[in-house]
């Protein structure tokens, strides 16, 4: 799993694949897709799906991949490095969201929450696995939501697929297992060899567990946060124990959209015939037109 | 020229966290 | 705040030749309003800069390693400066209505710095645009004169609309938002549209009974 191409750029989104092995293109496939990363405040999201064909669903068994969060980062590897040696029958792909894309994805004007967002990269990895030739007939989902609305979702999305969507799936299929592994192997090394963009000199990256509780985490936050710029692109600005720190600490920034969210909350919508009304300053000497559309105004003091 | 007003006078690390490019 | 951003000519840092003669920022009387407004004379008051800001809402600028709250830009433009002494010729005019050295009528007391423009050489040399002139022994007397001053006016106006035209600006009559601007001109724009707008442009610097003269001439 060569990570080079989202160390080289760790603000953007990154698809990351083995090979296709010909046996998927010419079997009946399962495909199983897990997360890694979902509730950290530092660090990115990585969704990740294993596909094998149905008559390799019992070697996975045997591989006993099953129960990946009680697995050591260490025991994580080296199960990864098992399974990306079935190169014969197994195949995998990883989208790895950054800090920053679930930051501004989550902070955009047009609301855009983490569940959508990891619906849409779900959604992205089975049609990537289709469009690469996998003959795709079972889906094994794991979920934190409500299973049944994003079951029937992922159903319309793809009717022709039988769609399976189940909390913990990942102790439950080894395929959603496999999935997990390589899902979580990808988000620890993205996480250890994390080059920070910014030029911050020696950053201290004892940050503890990187949960939004963890008081170390918090403290890392709070000591690495520039009054005018934020957090380093690590962080999830997104996350409230993030945006908390931000509004203390912080210096204010106003946006072209600010005075929008004040006025929608304010008391209600103005008489159409306020548009109408002359205003008290109509009397009041207008700059020509050419001023008017530049924004150019006189300066009677600094 | 920036799209937002910093409420602030000061100094800012503006060469750690932004890479000019024209 | 004592830090702002500006646009103006290179020229304007060039050293003075001699202590205090440098570039002045000074408030001066807009002649169409009659408030005071910031001026820039260059270095020996050789040229006056009017100073326009352009101001939108939620800006601010990085000016190297700093953040500076204001985010507005400045800029010096050169102006004429006669149309800042003619102001006080007017009202030298209704006020009198006799000859009088020109010292004596850009006087205010608002606005102490408008005796800098009589330093304005070429302003000075372009008096006789819009007054008449009498000479005494050595000493020069000036009557604002209106029919002149027309004339003079729209010479400016005719410039200006060669620049519009020129900088392809767009001077169509129809309603739009004050923030659309169009890149192309309309079609239908007359001879007629480039003067209204043009003449429109120069009563931003004069009094507003003699912009209504003007019209009409």
């Amino acid at each position: 799993m060569e990570l080079e191409k989202f160390e080289r750029n760790n603000w953007g989104s990154c698809r990351l694949s083995s090979l296709v092995p010909p046996l998927c293109r010419n079997q009946h496939c399962c495909l199983g897709i897990d997360e890694a990363g979902r509730g950290p405040v530092l660090g990115p999201m990585v969704y990740g799906i294993c596909f094998c064909p149905l008559s390799n669903k019992q070697d996975l068994e045997e591989l006993k991949v099953a129960d990946s969060k009680t697995l050591s980062e260490a025991e994580r590897e080296r199960l990864f490095e098992k399974l990306d040696s079935l190169k014969e029958y197994l195949g995998w792909a990883l989208q790895i969201l950054s800090p920053n894309v679930i930051s501004t994805s989550m902070q955009q004007r047009v609301k855009y929450n983490l569940n959508a967002l990891s619906h849409d990269t779900a959604i992205a990895l089975i049609q990537y696995a289709l469009d690469s030739g996998v003959q795709l007939r079972e889906v094994f989902v794991d979920t934190v939501g409500p299973a049944e609305k994003y079951q029937e979702k992922l159903k319309q999305r793809f009717p022709e697929l039988e769609i399976t969507v189940k909390p913990k799936a990942d102790s439950l299929f080894p395929i959603v297992s496999a999935a997990s592994i390589c899902a979580k192997v990808a988000r620890d090394r993205a996480v250890k060899s994390w080059k920070f963009l910014e030029d911050l000199g020696d950053v201290n990256l004892d940050y503890g567990s990187g949960y939004p509780n963890d008081p170390k985490t918090k403290e890392w936050l709070a000591r690495n946060l520039d009054p005018v710029f934020g957090y380093p692109q690590f962080v999830r600005f997104s996350w409230s124990t993030a945006q908390t720190i931000v509004d203390s600490r912080a210096v204010p920034v106003r946006w072209d959209d600010c005075d929008g969210d004040e006025k929608s909350s304010s008391k209600g919508s103005q008489s159409m015939l306020s548009f109408f009304a002359r205003k008290k300053d109509d009397t009041k000497h207008q700059p020509h037109r050419f001023f008017q559309e530049r924004k150019l105004e006189t300066v009677k003091d600094l | 020229l920036l799209p937002c007003e910093i409420q602030y006078d000061g100094h800012a690390a503006v060469d750690k966290y932004f890479t000019p490019t024209i | 705040p004592d830090q702002w951003v500006l646009i103006a000519r290179d020229s304007l840092l060039d050293l003075p030749k001699k202590p205090g003669d440098g570039a002045l920022f000074t408030r001066l009387r807009n002649p169409s309003t009659g408030e005071g407004a910031l001026f820039l004379f260059s270095s020996c008051a050789q040229q006056l800069f009017e100073i326009k800001v352009f101001k939108e809402d939620y800006h601010s600028w990085f000016v190297g390693q700093t953040v500076q709250h204001d985010g507005r830009l400045f800029f010096a433009t050169p102006m004429d400066a006669l149309f800042l002494i003619l102001y006080y010729l007017i009202k030298a005019e209704k006020e009198q209505g006799k000859f009088q050295p020109v010292d004596q009528v850009v006087v205010d007391e608002a606005f102490p710095s408008s005796c800098i423009l009589l330093q304005c050489t070429r302003a000075m040399q372009s008096l006789h645009h819009v007054t008449e002139e009498k000479e005494i022994g050595s000493k020069k007397f000036y009557k604002y004169n209106k029919e002149k001053t027309l004339k003079w006016l729209k010479k400016k106006v005719v410039q200006t609309v060669k620049a519009l035209k020129s900088n392809n600006i767009c001077v169509g009559g129809s309603v739009h938002s004050a923030t659309f601007i169009r890149s192309k001109q309309m079609l239908d724009v007359t001879e007629e549209d480039y003067t209204r707008y043009a003449h429109g442009l120069i009563s931003e610097y004069v009094p507003e009974e003699l912009s209504a003269d003007l019209l009409k001439y």
